[in-house]
């Protein structure tokens, strides 16, 4: 654990209660993507399934158990609660797109032919990439709330942390996991489109909108 | 070898 990890770890729990807070306060969950939260449900399920084989730290335990419990308790919110207020009319990315490929890569690159690995490798990359729905909804309504602009700041950096997290360890511990750090560096790119009209506009005081 | 290894990251 070093600085970096943590406090990325603390920017995806902030992320996590920004967007409870956004839904439940607003009573609306307007401007999020279903199809994202779901697939961080996947990706929670898929990789933290070692919950039941091995222990890393109490840390560990009890921030995999919570990323499982929120994130199923916002598609809670999301179909059920506000249910009406989610328009899934224009939350059409082709999730086949995202989960086909990664299910590919994942039996490609893994570190283990068992289930446990391959659904750690598949994790990985569909983590990279679930964000897309989110991102594409943003690009087509062509504005946000800013609140949801800071839960997707605080998602963003969360990855970005990463980086600096795993050049840190490759100096203390000579460890690398190619697997994560390709994801991860995907992932992170992914935001910086995002990442330029937040800092140039919403932190500025601006709405974020996007040129017509 | 990276078997048998712990992800420890979230």
């Amino acid at each position: 654990m070093n600085i970096f990890r943590f406090f990325g770890d603390l920017s995806h729990l902030a992320s996590i209660f920004i967007l409870i807070h956004k839904i439940t306060t607003t009573r609306s969950c307007r401007g999020i993507s279903f199809k994202t939260q779901a697939l961080y449900v996947t990706v929670f399920v898929t990789r933290y399934l070692d919950l039941f084989t091995s222990y890393v730290s109490l840390y560990n335990t009890v921030m995999k158990i919570f990323f499982i419990a929120s994130s199923c308790y916002i598609l809670y919110l999301m179909r059920v609660r506000y249910r009406p207020t989610n328009d899934p009319s224009i939350d059409t990315f082709r999730l086949e797109y995202l989960v086909g490929p990664c299910v590919v890569l994942a039996l490609i690159f893994n570190y283990g032919y068992n289930p446990t690995e391959l659904l750690w490798s598949f994790s990985i990359f569909l983590e990279s990439v679930a964000i897309l729905p989110q991102l594409f909804m943003l690009q087509r309504t062509g504005e946000a709330e800013t609140i949801t602009t800071h839960y997707l700041a605080a998602l963003g950096a969360y990855r970005a942390l990463y980086i600096p997290n795993w050049i840190y360890r490759y100096f203390s511990e000579g460890y690398v996991d190619p697997i994560s750090v390709t994801a991860g560096l995907v992932q992170t790119g992914l935001y910086l489109d995002f990442f330029y009209v937040y800092f140039t506009k919403v932190l500025q005081g601006q709405k974020f909108e996007l040129p017509a | 070898s990276h078997e048998h290894r712990e992800h420890d990251e979230l």
